[in-house]
């Protein structure tokens, strides 16, 4: 059965794409067929996989609006086995259109049932906000991964996104499980960073993955060059951070 | 005339909070009568600013409703000089409201004017998305601040802002201008960021500030004692780049 993940957390910046992408890559590599769906308007994903100017439909806007499927946008990306479903700006004109209509909130499961067959590995970027756009990837997904930045303002909407998680669960998509929390761009000096990771820690415990991964500018580094950091700098501390998250995802499966 | 900013960019993580607290905050201390407005769901300007958990009613959803005004919600902050119209959670809640009603870009317009002539400064920070509660601001705001982190993804969605910043002059609100465009995190000793940050000067000159506010992590510890920086630490540098910033917006005047 494919896994479904969404990557998601209101909180802006606290590395939502950075962690999709580099996951999926390294599942890749390690032979795992994945796809990756960018369901933010901002397409920082596709922008990071070296993916630009898509067509609203040939992008994730005409999947969701059911002009098209999966399988007909679909784009291979620098890593053989990963596959990118692109987004564009007119996504953010969707929101308008799915808030007006019944079941607005089913569109992407709708969209993704039965084309999934050739992945073992999904996994959607969500945008930073707990709008029509994230409760569609927490519809249609299976699991949650949930970025949390070691600093103040980060651990503030936790508690929002889990209760958003919870109702969806209740109301939408009793499959839904949370598949782990992982603590990102992790500098170890400042005490903040450490206070706040002990902190998620304690009240998070069995959710936290034991890996977190590093602040390392060689991962703010490989989207301008349209590359994953499996295949802009595979031996730095970035690329073994998201190799061994790699390793944990599957062992929660 | 009041001063009324709004403090916005629709990638997450930038800076946005940590800017208009204290900016707002330096520009209290020099004896300017200042008001923060927090725009965004996430509340995160009112928790640094010490304020939690604020009711519906006595918050800027109420003031937004039309149900209570800007001089009945306003606290008072650590700040003599400077109050605060805090956000809470239901504010997501009024998105769904103002998009299906006629003038729902005007509410924040319609619910500021005649209230602030107390204050020669107001800042609206904004969520992370070019959605209704952001055309609200820049329907509101006179002005536009716009923090840009030193990275490759802050740079991406700049011309997305400048578009919608265009397209609220054009439609909305004639008066808007850019305030400027503010350089922030940095960290001068990667490559990225000189090169992001050459790239935001030459592409849009005039508008960056001269200042740009180096990456401290003392910004990051002041919002979790609910203090500005300049009640915090006010020796540190990036104390120093946001009193350097308040001159700079008090002679771009
Ligand atoms: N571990 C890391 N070390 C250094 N930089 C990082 C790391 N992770 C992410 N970054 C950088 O930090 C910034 C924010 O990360 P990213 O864009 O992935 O976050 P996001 O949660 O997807 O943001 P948004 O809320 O706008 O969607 C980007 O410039 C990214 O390159
Ligand atoms: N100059 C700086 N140096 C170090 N840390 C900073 C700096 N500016 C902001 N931060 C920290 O970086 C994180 C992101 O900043 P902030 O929350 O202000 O951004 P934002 O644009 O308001 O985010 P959002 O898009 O979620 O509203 C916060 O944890 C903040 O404390
Ligand atoms: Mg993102
Ligand atoms: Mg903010």
């Amino acid at each position: 059965m494919t896994r479904i993940v969404a990557v998601t957390n209101q909180k802006g910046g606290v590395g939502k794409t950075t962690t999709a992408i580099n996951l999926a890559a390294c599942l890749a590599e390690a032979g795992v067929r994945a796809l990756l769906v960018d369901l933010d308007p901002q397409a920082n994903a596709s922008a990071g996989l070296g993916v630009r100017g898509a067509e609203p439909a040939q992008s994730t806007y005409g999947v969701l609006a059911g002009d098209t499927s999966v399988g007909a946008v679909a784009v291979p990306t620098a890593v053989p086995g990963l596959d990118l479903v692109p987004a564009c700006a007119d996504l953010a004109g969707a929101v308008a259109e799915l808030v007006n209509v019944d079941d607005g909130d089913f569109a992407l499961a709708q969209a993704l049932a039965g084309q999934l067959d050739r992945y073992q590995f999904v996994f959607i970027d969500c945008p930073p906000s707990l709008g029509v756009l994230t409760v569609n990837a927490l519809v249609a997904a299976r699991e949650v991964l949930i970025p949390v930045q070691a600093e103040y303002f980060a651990l503030e909407g936790l508690a929002q996104l889990l209760e958003t998680v919870a109702l969806v669960r209740q109301r939408l998509n009793p499959d839904l499980r949370i598949l782990g929390v992982l603590v990102t761009m992790l500098d170890g000096r400042t005490r903040i960073a450490r206070e706040v990771t002990a902190d998620v820690r304690e009240h998070l415990a069995a959710h936290v993955f034991d890996v977190a991964v590093p602040r390392n500018v060689r991962l703010a580094e490989a989207p301008s060059y349209g590359l994953p950091i499996s295949r802009y700098d595979a031996g730095c501390a970035g690329s073994d951070a998201y190799f061994d998250l790699a390793k944990e995802v599957v062992s929660r499966g």
